[in-house]
């Protein structure tokens, strides 16, 4: 491994970094959580931590951009550079660029997760059959609103679930329009489009009115990019055109003829030879998370390593469980020593970790694409089973929120109903609800009297009233000694108290004062006997007190009894 | 028998990539990552022979230190990756 000249590195260890914006190829929460998962992969080797934050200037601010994009390196075009980024420091140091004529997958061909629909924002699952057809990517077929959809198992006659593919019929993403779809036609310097456009722009963004009339409403969003799209060339945006004409000659699929570089490409209109309209064809795409990962070691103090297999090396190569290199964990160990949190011990997959719970008052569900079948889901779902509660050993901490217990982990939670036999609901992710906790956390509780949540990593804690996040602040304001590395559990004891464990002991909290009251703290064997003394999740529910650990839990009830020791996977998860 | 194909190559508008020789590539490459043309630390300029870079390039990279422009070479030179330069200027 190799270092930047002086050992450049941060002078501390909490690294903040904020998401400027969003590249159409992926749905924004995927993005968000391979920035996540990249920042991921060197906390588990550090004590470093890193916060997220949605306005100011953060340490490492993340952008995509195209060709000249404001630094004094411009990118190439699709392939070749695909990043860049800084070491530590004041300003553009520590920043993390990504080229945007690149197409940002998953790294294994486009990754679209649907809205709406019946599959829980399920990632469409390639190839699908429907109707006895298969499909490689969205399609329309079946609607008469011309709505992408697709598949979220491999036979949608079978299982029946489906969701929407990204288009700008659905959503937009910045601008200032909240999101809204766009409208078509509408006019811009009083000309009118009926598709998304990058005039006046100098980005090469595509870009929409989200009304009738941009000149008189100025409201307007960037387009996603649908999975059938060409890339880069003069068309981005733009579906092939099958057959194309191409120096006279016809094509029905896509072609390097006329490259020296052997790239695919096509033409999006049926004569290439007159209207000079095309893009290079979508391929397997960057792995976002691979590349953010090596960026991010980069403005963290890394330079490229020489060992092929390190992820610091300068070249791109995709892995479909990647886990960190050696030289790179000796590396990023020598400017910032090893971590005390959880070590990895099992191979990142680079696919998406997010579900999210799509509206269904915006779009009708039981607009199915052509119901035949009786549902029988029988094929497998393409939700990652590594993001699968039920094979996860141990959770960062378990709770209940508005009475529904929550499993936490890695940035993921999972929701099981404290009424009726329903199963656990998710993965869904942290971010998309508590957009500023960090991805692991140790610990939470819901102040019963307030309903503000609390939550806790490490040293810090953070208190959310509905949307609105106090924090972070230090555990120290608390009262908690320094010596205190993290909260493992809190126990609500009446109105205005709560317990927080740690190791072997635990302390009692005033809510109302916000100070650890005095003659704490207190063993938590001595008080609560027969229980394991280093519980890592502890919480009370349905009049029981849990402590958790690896995957069995101790239930206690209410004269501080042990009536029940069993699994957290069959009887709080409802693991079949 | 078939005729093989004659490929010819055009000029695709709005294409960033241009058609490089194999020279011009590596001269490029060997500039961007900062094989040659460093920078010295006493403040002027020296310009290490292609062959000394490309050995440094085939170093770095763990490839067969030929230093000469050879298909190994050229292929790394194509591969997609980072944008940050090898040897720091």
């Amino acid at each position: 491994y190799k270092t930047f000249d002086g050992d450049l590195k941060w002078d501390h260890q909490d690294v903040t970094y904020r998401i400027l914006n969003y590249s159409p190829d992926m749905e924004s929460s995927l993005i968000d959580d391979a920035f996540a998962r990249a920042f991921k992969v060197w906390r588990d080797v550090t004590p470093l931590t890193f916060t997220r934050l949605f306005e100011g200037t953060a340490d490492i601010m993340i952008s995509f951009g195209k060709a000249d994009h404001g630094d004094l390196y411009p990118f190439d075009g699709k392939d070749g550079l695909l990043a860049h980024a800084y070491p530590p420091g004041e300003g553009i140091q520590g920043d993390a660029h990504f080229d945007d004529d690149e197409f940002w997958t998953l790294g294994k061909g486009p990754a679209v997760k649907t809205l709406y629909g019946n599959a829980d924002g399920a990632m469409c699952h390639f190839p699908f059959t429907f109707e006895g057809r298969s499909y490689t990517s969205c399609t329309t077929d079946g609607r008469t609103d011309n709505l992408p959809w697709c598949s979220t198992t491999s036979d949608y006659n079978k299982d029946k679930k489906f969701g929407f593919c990204p288009s700008e019929l659905l959503y937009t993403f910045g601008g200032n329009a909240d999101g809204a779809k766009c409208v078509f036609p509408f006019t811009f310097l009083e000309k009118e489009y009926d598709s998304c456009t990058t005039e006046g722009r100098n980005d090469g963004y595509r870009w929409c009115a989200t009304t009738s009339n941009f000149d008189t409403d100025k409201k307007y969003g960037f387009c996603p990019s649908r999975d059938t799209a060409v890339i880069g060339g003069n068309s981005e945006g733009e579906p092939c055109h099958f057959p194309f004409v191409f120096l006279g000659k016809e094509y029905n699929s896509c072609t390097s003829e006329g490259r020296g570089d052997g790239k695919l490409w096509c033409s999006t209109t049926g004569n290439y030879d007159e209207d000079k309209k095309w893009g290079f064809c979508p391929d397997q795409g960057y792995s976002l998370f691979l590349v953010a990962a090596h960026e991010f070691g980069h403005a963290l103090g890394l330079d490229h390593s020489s060992i092929r297999e390190a992820l610091m090396y300068p070249m791109y190569t995709y892995a479909e469980d990647f886990s960190l290199h050696q030289d790179d964990i000796e590396g990023i160990q020598y400017l910032y020593g090893s971590g005390t949190g959880p070590k990895p011990t099992t191979p990142e997959p680079d696919t998406p970790s997010t579900t999210s719970n799509p509206d269904p008052d915006e779009t009708d569900s039981t607009d199915e694409p052509k119901p035949t079948d009786v549902p029988n889901p029988t094929t497998p779902s393409t939700v990652d089973p590594d993001k699968d509660a039920c094979k996860t050993l141990k959770f960062d901490t378990i709770t209940v929120i508005e009475g529904v217990l929550h499993f936490f982990k890695d940035g993921h939670v999972w929701k099981v109903p404290s009424r009726g036999d329903a199963g656990h609901k998710g993965a869904l992710s942290i971010s998309e609800r508590w957009p500023a906790l960090p991805a692991v956390i140790d610990s939470a509780f819901e102040d019963v009297l307030t309903k503000k949540i609390y939550f806790f990593s490490g040293t810090r804690f953070w208190v959310y009233t509905g949307k609105s996040v106090l924090g972070p602040r230090s555990i120290e304001k608390l009262g908690l000694p320094s010596s205190v590395q993290k909260v493992e559990g809190a126990l609500q004891r009446g109105k205005g108290k709560v317990l927080l464990f740690s190791g072997e002991n635990f302390w009692r909290l005033d809510l109302k004062t916000q100070k650890i009251d005095r003659g704490y703290p207190k063993y938590t064997d001595v008080v609560f006997g027969g229980v394991p003394n280093d519980a890592h999740d502890v919480f009370q529910y349905k009049g029981h007190i849990y402590f958790c650990r690896d995957r069995f839990y101790w239930r206690m009830n209410s004269r501080r009894q042990v009536d029940r020791v069993g699994y957290v996977k069959y009887d709080l998860l409802r693991c079949p | 028998w078939s005729i093989p194909l004659k490929s010819v190559f055009v000029t695709f508008p709005g294409d960033i990539v241009k058609n490089m020789t194999d020279v011009e590539l590596a001269e490029s490459y060997l500039k961007k990552f900062g094989y040659i043309n460093t920078v010295q630390r006493s403040g002027f300029q020296s310009m290490t022979s292609t062959d000394k870079a490309l050995k440094r390039m085939q170093r770095q990279l763990g490839l067969e230190e030929t230093g000469q422009l050879d298909k190994q070479t050229l292929d790394a030179m194509k591969q997609p990756r980072c944008g940050v330069p090898d040897v720091a200027n």
